[in-house]
């Protein structure tokens, strides 16, 4: 699965 | 950045104010897991490690550093500073219970096998229980204060609205994370007992009880 941007989330 | 995740990320503030504001006027721990605060420490401290490593925005930033000043914040004021107030009687969930499972599933299931990656996955992990001892002890005092279930709700809401957030990623964005979805949809889940006793009882006015 394409993994979302060095965890561009909080 | 969408407007799911955006109320999602100021639920979860309010929430943390909503808990500093009760017991700071309260001057009262009272009816609050102690063991839950320190489990969220440990939760923002293994996964915003990357404070230093990666700068998303300033937003980000700013965000991770209160999450991490809120949580140690909380924990003084239950532990050192309202400690006469902490009712540790009924706070009783055994936190290795939850350290120890998560732990381990963080170094079998993950999406790379690194230091930051396996942090980063075993604090979304632990994020998905740590409401687990609050949510014990109010089942054990069978019930909370209105300010404590109004924290609850929002704390609740947030990874609520990141799962609407995740599927608005999935279709416009073509990302999606699955542990970060499973572990958010198990936290979630986790409170829909909750949500359905705020909705009758706290919405209508009445004291949030639980049948003992």
């Amino acid at each position: 699965n394409k993994r979302m941007q060095k965890h561009d989330e909080l | 950045m969408n407007v799911f995740r955006l109320s999602g990320d100021v639920s979860h503030l309010l929430a943390i104010l909503i808990l500093l504001m009760k017991i700071w006027k309260t001057r009262s721990c009272a009816g609050i897991s102690g063991k839950s605060q320190i489990l969220f420490a440990l939760v923002y401290t293994t996964r915003y490690l990357d404070l230093f490593t990666s700068f998303i925005s300033p937003y980000n930033t700013a965000m991770k550093v209160f999450f991490i000043a809120s949580s140690y914040a909380t924990i003084y004021l239950i532990y050192l500073k309202f400690k006469a107030t902490y009712d540790r009687n009924h706070d009783t969930f055994r936190m290795e219970f939850l350290v120890l499972p998560v732990l381990v599933l963080a170094f079998v299931v993950n999406h790379d096998f690194t230091p930051l990656e396996i942090l980063w996955t075993f604090s979304i992990y632990l994020e998905s229980v740590a409401i687990l001892p609050q949510l014990f002890m109010v089942s054990k005092t069978g019930q909370a204060e209105t300010i404590t279930s109004h924290y609850l709700f929002a704390l609740g809401m947030y990874r609520a609205l990141y799962i609407v957030n995740w599927v608005y990623r999935y279709y416009f964005e073509g990302f999606y994370d699955l542990i970060a979805i499973i572990a958010g949809v198990v936290q979630t889940v986790l409170y829909c007992d909750f949500f359905y006793l705020y909705v009758t009882k706290v919405l209508k006015g009445k004291q949030l009880t639980l049948p003992a």
